[in-house]
């Protein structure tokens, strides 16, 4: 079989509260040297919010809730799904990152263009 | 012969000036949906400057130049390079995104892990 989602993703992923304010979201992209940050309500998936957000944040002097700049309808991914997938669909939508979810979206882990990029770079 | 830099690479780059404020490169962010920006001085490359480095600037309560928040010792490519070779260096330096230069390091591209990642969607 080919290379699965679940193969290369990272679990846990950190995630962000959606009761979260911008400047802690920042910290913590900061803390954990990630950029993309699934945000979440008791454990489901409710949007994401990535250094670009903040970046969005900065140019337009916006502060508050992270709720403020997170993108709602979020791509997502599931775990048995083929990694060229994952990345068709990163390119199709111009993102970097799909939070991988269960059924019931509990977020299990997060893949990113940085995870299928390590691939190429072992010669997969 | 397999993939090279200057096959995937996006030419020109979106650069940013020394001279620069910190809430300027977030509005070009923003503007051109390019998270990584090499800056220049004279189109010879002195530093740069990512989304995650505004995020840390929010974290810092950091503002006012560039400078003050951008990367100075740059990881790069050369067109010529190998692909794998480019997923290799951002792999071992936790980045997504080499500026390509000349040997007198005049921007002349940039590559990223989104690049590469296309590449794995299109099982090339
Ligand atoms: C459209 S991308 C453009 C910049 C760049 N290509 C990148 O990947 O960050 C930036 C926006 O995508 C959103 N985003 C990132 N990952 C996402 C995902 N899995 N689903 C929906 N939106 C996402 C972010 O919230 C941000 O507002
Ligand atoms: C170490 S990475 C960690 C987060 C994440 N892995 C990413 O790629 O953004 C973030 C830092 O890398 C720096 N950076 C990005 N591309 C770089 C490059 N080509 N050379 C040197 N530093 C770079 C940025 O300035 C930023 O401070």
């Amino acid at each position: 079989r080919g290379v699965l989602v679940r193969d290369v993703m990272t679990s846990p992923a950190v995630t962000v509260s959606a009761d979260a304010n911008i400047k802690d979201v920042a910290k913590l992209i900061v803390t954990s040297g990630i950029n993309h940050l699934p945000v979440v309500r008791n454990g489901i998936l409710v949007g994401i919010v990535t250094s670009f957000d903040i970046a969005k944040a900065v140019a337009g002097g916006v502060e508050g809730s992270v709720e403020k700049v997170m993108t709602k309808n979020v791509v997502t991914a599931i775990p048995d799904e083929g990694i060229e997938s994952a990345a068709r669909k990163m390119e199709q939508h111009d993102i970097s990152a799909l939070p991988v979810i269960t059924s019931g979206r509990k977020v299990i882990g997060i893949v990113t263009t940085e995870d299928i990029s390590k691939l190429v770079g072992r010669r997969y």
